[in-house]
């Protein structure tokens, strides 16, 4: 838990 | 490797429109560290293939693995996968969990 919120989020790519 | 997964699926997408047509969010070192399809756009290759799905995550993309890669690499091989006229289909192993 505590690591999901230091991850950063995505960009998101269109393929 | 990839055959040892849990609950994977291999799905072959033919290159039957002029765009795969999928985006994707995650790779490694995100909070989604392997990539899920977000949307799947009406007309391209994946939406006509009927058989991805918005929320499932790729785990290989013609047999090579996107673990430990990052966004953009992830990125890349699926449009290099995608543009190389070696193969006229691109092979996603996919999984319904997260």
């Amino acid at each position: 838990r505590e690591k999901r919120l230091t991850l950063p989020p995505s960009e998101i790519t269109l393929l | 490797p990839g055959l040892l997964e849990p609950m994977s699926t291999l799905v072959r997408v033919p290159k039957s429109a002029s765009t795969l047509g999928i985006a994707i969010e995650g790779g490694a070192n995100t909070r989604q560290p392997l990539p899920r399809i977000v949307t799947i756009q009406r007309g391209g290759s994946a939406h006509n293939c009927g058989q991805l799905k918005v929320g499932q995550v790729i785990l290989e993309v013609n047999g090579i693995s996107l673990r430990g890669r990052e966004h953009r690499e992830a990125a890349c091989l699926i449009a290099e996968a995608f543009k190389t006229k070696e193969k006229d289909y691109i092979d996603f192993l996919i999984t319904e969990f997260n």
